[in-house]
C-alpha cells in the first residue's frame, strides 16, 4: 500500500497473506468463510499445486510471530474458468474465528457500486518508501465509475466490464504489489463488503492511474457453485 | 424522449370549446397521444381525454386559442412546444402566435399567394407549423423566425421572438422550469431529450440493463438522473447517456446550447465566497509559495483540466481555480513533486486571508465537536449507524426545510453532519430513504482518545489484543491446537498423567516449561505439538505412554461477516 496508513492490529480480520510452501509473503486474499479464501489467479500462476501455498490467518505483522496467526495449506485451487483475475482457495481444516480472524461479507450478485462510495484496500505490498513495510497497511479512496476510468486520460479502455477501478484523481495513494489478490472493502451499512479483488494498475499510485479491481459482485454464482460444490 | 405525455401539459376538469376536431376510441391518455401525433386532418396542438368514456379528442386548437369551462371527468393534454412563447436555437420548432416582423408589419398568411408569392407552404412543408400567419422558420434561418409580410415592398422579414433564457418557462400553472438547452457542459441540463447523437435510445438511470453502472438516482440524488434523459452527472465534455444498444455502453447526446451565457458573479468572482468556484482572479501561486502550471499545458504535471473542454470554469493562464467542486481554488504547480495545492485567496467579507488552507496531509480536526456541535464544520458525511448523509441541498431521498438558503450560518455545505437547529449533536438527513435522519459518527472533542498517527510504531499485537482466544469449552476447533477445555481421559478411558509430572513417563518435550503457550495445565489432554489427530496426553497407565483423546468437535463458529472486532482507522487521504 503506498501512503495510507498501518492498520490497528486485527482490524481487517478477513486480510490474509497467502505464501510460498516456504513463508514468503507474495499475495493478499481474503477470508470469506472458514475455510475458503478468495484471491487473484494472478497470484497463483507459478504453480498450480495446491501444495505450493500456504494461507496465514490473523497476523498483522508479515513476520507473522504473533500467537493469533493461523497456518493453513492449501486443499484445493480454483481459477475462474473465463481467465478473470480470480480464484477460490479451499484450505486444508477450516480457519479457527475468534476476534482475529473473520471471514468477509460478500456482495449480492450483481449489486453495483455508484461512483462515489468510500472504500479501502487493505496489505503488506510495496510501500514505494512511504513506510509501513511489514505491517498490514490500509488506505481509502473512491471508487471511480467505469466510464470515467476509460478516459482517454486515466485507463484509456483498459477496464474491462467485470471490473472496477478505485483511487484518487491525483493519486499518492493505492494499491501496489504485493497486495494482488487482497480485498476492495465497502463499508455498507455497519459491516464491510467486499467488491473487489485487489488486480492490476499502471505503476502504484501515478496521478489519474487508478488501481483495477476484478469485480467480485459479478462472480458470486460461480464462487457459490464451487464452495458448494466442493 | 421518455415518454409521449412528457410532451404535453396536462391539466385536469378541463374542457375546451373547440371546431377542428377528431374523435376517437382509446383505452388511456398515451393512446390517445398517439393519435394526436398521427393526426393529419390539422396540426394537433391538444387532446381531451374522458376516463368514463375512454373518449379520445384531438385538437387543432388549445385553451390559449379558445374557451375553456370545467368537465370533471376530461383531462386536458396540451402540446407544451405550442405554449412556448419563446424560441429556443434558432427556432425552427417555434409555434407559437407572434404574427408581425420586428418592425411591426403584420405578417402574410402562409397559405395566401398574395401580396407575395410564397415558396414555403403548408403543402410544401406540412410539418413546419406554417399555420395563418405565425412567424415560423421552416428553413432554418440562421436569424430565426420569419414571416412573408403583408407589406408589398418587403418580400419577408424577421420576428422579434425571444431566446428562452436557460430556463424555459412554460405556460400554465403546475409546470416547473425545464431547462430545455445548455450551458457550458451541460452540467445543468435538465431537458427531457433522450436519444444519443447518433440516435440510440437511452437507458433508464435506475435500471441496469443493458449496462451496468455506477450513476445511479440514489447514489447522485442531486443529479436529476430522470428516467432516460441525457445528463452530465461526471462533468463530461456534454450530456450523455448509457445506451439500449448491448454494444454501445454510452454516447453524447445532442443538446442545443444556450446562446444566453449565465452571468459570472462580478464581486465574487474576484474574492472568495463558498469554494470558490466562481473566483476568476488572477493569483497564480498556492498557499506554500509555488507557482501554478498553466492550465493548457501538461507539464510538469499531466492532467485532464483542459481549458478548452470547459468553457465555462474560467481556466485562464495559470490562475487558481476551483473547476471540481473542491473545498476551495487550486492550482497544479509547476513543482514537479508537488501536483498541486490550495491557493490563498483573500475572502470577500475581508475577514480570512485563505488561512483556512491548509495542506492535504494535515487531517484536520474535524472529527470531533464542541459542546452541541453547533459550530462543527468538519467534513464528516456518516451517520452513526454508518449512514451516509443526504446534500442538504437535496430534497431526494428526504424532503426537508434545512436548506442553506434557510440556514446561512449553519454552513449547511454538501452532505456534511452539521447542527442547524441546536439538536443534542451535529446530524443529517440520510440517503436511506427508510431513515430520514440521524445523528453523525462523531465524538465530543473532550472525550476524544488521540489516534496514533501515521508513522507511529504501532503497538504490539500482545498490549492491544491479548493472545488469541483458547477454546474453553470442551470441543475442538481443527486439530485441537487450541483446545484449553478440561477433559482428563484418552479416547479409550485411560486417566492422562499431568504434563509437569515425569511419573509413570518421563519426558522432557512438552512440558510447561518448554511450552509455555501451550496450555499444559494439569492433566488436561492437550495438542503442544499441532498433532494433526488432535489433543493427546501422557496416560498414567506405565504400560500405554501416550493416546489420543476423544473431544468432539466444535460447532461451526458463529459469526458476523465483515464486522471487525478492532475498530478500523479508516485512514483515507484524498
Amino acid at each position: 500500500i503506498v501512503a495510507g496508513c498501518i492498520s490497528h492490529p486485527h482490524s481487517w480480520p478477513w486480510q490474509i497473506s497467502l505464501r510460498t510452501s516456504f513463508g514468503m509473503h507474495f499475495c493478499g486474499g481474503t477470508l470469506i468463510d472458514p475455510q475458503w479464501v478468495l484471491t487473484a489467479a494472478h497470484c497463483l500462476e507459478k504453480s498450480s499445486r495446491p501444495a505450493a501455498y500456504k494461507v496465514y490467518l490473523g497476523l498483522h505483522r508479515e513476520g507473522a510471530s504473533e500467537a493469533s496467526v493461523q497456518k493453513r495449506d492449501v486443499e484445493k485451487l480454483f481459477k475462474e474458468p473465463y481467465r478473470a483475475d480470480i480464484a477460490l482457495l479451499k484450505l486444508s481444516s477450516p480457519a479457527i474465528i475468534n476476534n482475529h480472524v473473520i471471514p468477509v461479507c460478500l456482495p449480492k450478485e450483481n449489486s453495483v457500486l455508484g461512483g462515489r462510495e468510500e472504500c479501502y484496500v487493505t496489505g503488506w505490498g510495496d510501500t514505494k518508501g512511504t513506510g509501513g513495510d511489514g505491517y498490514l497497511k490500509e488506505t481509502g479512496f473512491p471508487v471511480i465509475e467505469n466510464k470515467i476510468c476509460n478516459r482517454p486520460e486515466f485507463l484509456n479502455g483498459r477496464v474491462k466490464k467485470h471490473e472496477l477501478c478505485a483511487g484518487n484523481i491525483h493519486g499518492g495513494t493505492d494499491s501496489c504489489q504485493g497486495d494482488s489478490g487482497g480485498p476492495l472493502v465497502c463499508l455498507d451499512q455497519d459491516k464491510f463488503v467486499q467488491h473487489g479483488v485487489t488486480s492490476w494498475g499502471l505503476g502504484c499510485a501515478q496521478p489519474m492511474k487508478p488501481g483495477v479491481y476484478v469485480r467480485v459482485s459479478n462472480y458470486i454464482p460461480w464462487i457459490k457453485s464451487i464452495m458448494e460444490n466442493h | 424522449k421518455g415518454d409521449i405525455l412528457d410532451d404535453y401539459l396536462r391539466t385536469d376538469g378541463v374542457w375546451i370549446l373547440t371546431r377542428n376536431k377528431q374523435s376517437y376510441k382509446t383505452n388511456n391518455e398515451k393512446e390517445c397521444a398517439e393519435k394526436c401525433e398521427a393526426e393529419r386532418n390539422f396540426n394537433c396542438r391538444a387532446f381531451l381525454f374522458t376516463r368514463k368514456k375512454l373518449q379520445c379528442l384531438t385538437l387543432a386548437e388549445n385553451a390559449k386559442m379558445t374557451v375553456t369551462f370545467s368537465s370533471t371527468d376530461a383531462v386536458l393534454y396540451e402540446k407544451k412546444i405550442y405554449l412556448l412563447q419563446c424560441r429556443r436555437g434558432i427556432g425552427k420548432d417555434y409555434r407559437g402566435m407572434e404574427a408581425k416582423t420586428w418592425r411591426g408589419i403584420p405578417c402574410q398568411k402562409w397559405a395566401e399567394k398574395t401580396p407575395h408569392n410564397p415558396n414555403y407552404t403548408p403543402e410544401k412543408h406540412p410539418n413546419a407549423g406554417l399555420d395563418e400567419n405565425y412567424c415560423r422558420n421552416p428553413d432554418g434561418d440562421e436569424r430565426g423566425p420569419w414571416c412573408y409580410t403583408t407589406d408589398s415592398a418587403t418580400r419577408f422579414d424577421y420576428c422579434n421572438i425571444p431566446e428562452c433564457e436557460g430556463q424555459v418557462m412554460h405556460t400554465g400553472e403546475g409546470l416547473g422550469p425545464t431547462t430545455e438547452c445548455m450551458q457550458c457542459n451541460g452540467e445543468d441540463y435538465h431537458g427531457e431529450v433522450s436519444r444519443t447523437e447518433s440516435g440510440l435510445e437511452c437507458q433508464h438511470w435506475d435500471t441496469q440493463e443493458p449496462h451496468m453502472h455506477g450513476f445511479t438516482p440514489k447514489h447522485f440524488p442531486e443529479k436529476d438522473l430522470k428516467l432516460n434523459y441525457c445528463r452530465n452527472p461526471d462533468g463530461e465534455l456534454r450530456p450523455w447517456c448509457f445506451t439500449t444498444s448491448p454494444t454501445k455502453r454510452w454516447e453524447y447526446c445532442n443538446i442545443p446550447r444556450c446562446t444566453m451565457h449565465p452571468p459570472v458573479s462580478g464581486l465574487g468572482s474576484q474574492c472568495l465566497s463558498g469554494k470558490g468556484e466562481d473566483y476568476r482572479g488572477r493569483i497564480a501561486i498556492t498557499k506554500s509559495g509555488n507557482a501554478c502550471q498553466h492550465w493548457n499545458t501538461q507539464f510538469p504535471h499531466r492532467h485532464g483540466w483542459i481549458p478548452d473542454r470547459y468553457p465555462c470554469k474560467g481556466l485562464e493562464e495559470n490562475y487558481c481555480r476551483n473547476p471540481g467542486g473542491e473545498k476551495r481554488p487550486w492550482c497544479y504547480t509547476i513543482n514537479s513533486s508537488v501536483r498541486w495545492e490550495y491557493c490563498a485567496i483573500p475572502h470577500c467579507d475581508g475577514t480570512e486571508q485563505g488561512i483556512a488552507d491548509v495542506p492535504m496531509e494535515v487531517p484536520l480536526p474535524e472529527e470531533c465537536y464542541r459542546g452541541k456541535g453547533q459550530s462543527y464544520r468538519g467534513t464528516t458525511s456518516i451517520t452513526a449507524s454508518g449512514k451516509k448523509c443526504q446534500a442538504w441541498n437535496s430534497m431526494f431521498p428526504h424532503r426537508h426545510e434545512k436548506t442553506p438558503d434557510r440556514f446561512p450560518n449553519a454552513d449547511l455545505r454538501d452532505n456534511y453532519c452539521r447542527n442547524p437547529d441546536g439538536d443534542n449533536s451535529p446530524w443529517c438527513f440520510t440517503t436511506d430513504p427508510s431513515v430520514t435522519w440521524e445523528y453523525c459518527n462523531l465524538k465530543r472533542c473532550d472525550d476524544h482518545t488521540q489516534e496514533p498517527a501515521t508513522n507511529d510504531p504501532p503497538a504490539t499485537t500482545e498490549q492491544n489484543v491479548g493472545l488469541t482466544t483458547p477454546t474453553t469449552s470442551d470441543c475442538i476447533n481443527g486439530n485441537g491446537k487450541d483446545y484449553r477445555g478440561t477433559i482428563a481421559k484418552t479416547g479409550r478411558g485411560r486417566t492422562c498423567q499431568e504434563w509437569s509430572s515425569q511419573k509413570p513417563h518421563s519426558h522432557k518435550y512438552f512440558t510447561p516449561v518448554t511450552h509455555p503457550r501451550a496450555g499444559l495445565d494439569k492433566n488436561y489432554c492437550r495438542n503442544p505439538d499441532g498433532d494433526v489427530n488432535g489433543p493427546w496426553c501422557y496416560t498414567t497407565d506405565p504400560r500405554k505412554a501416550w493416546e489420543y483423546c476423544d473431544i468432539p468437535k466444535c460447532p461451526p463458529a458463529q459469526y458476523e461477516c465483515g464486522k471487525s472486532k478492532f475498530r478500523p482507522k479508516l485512514c483515507a487521504q484524498r
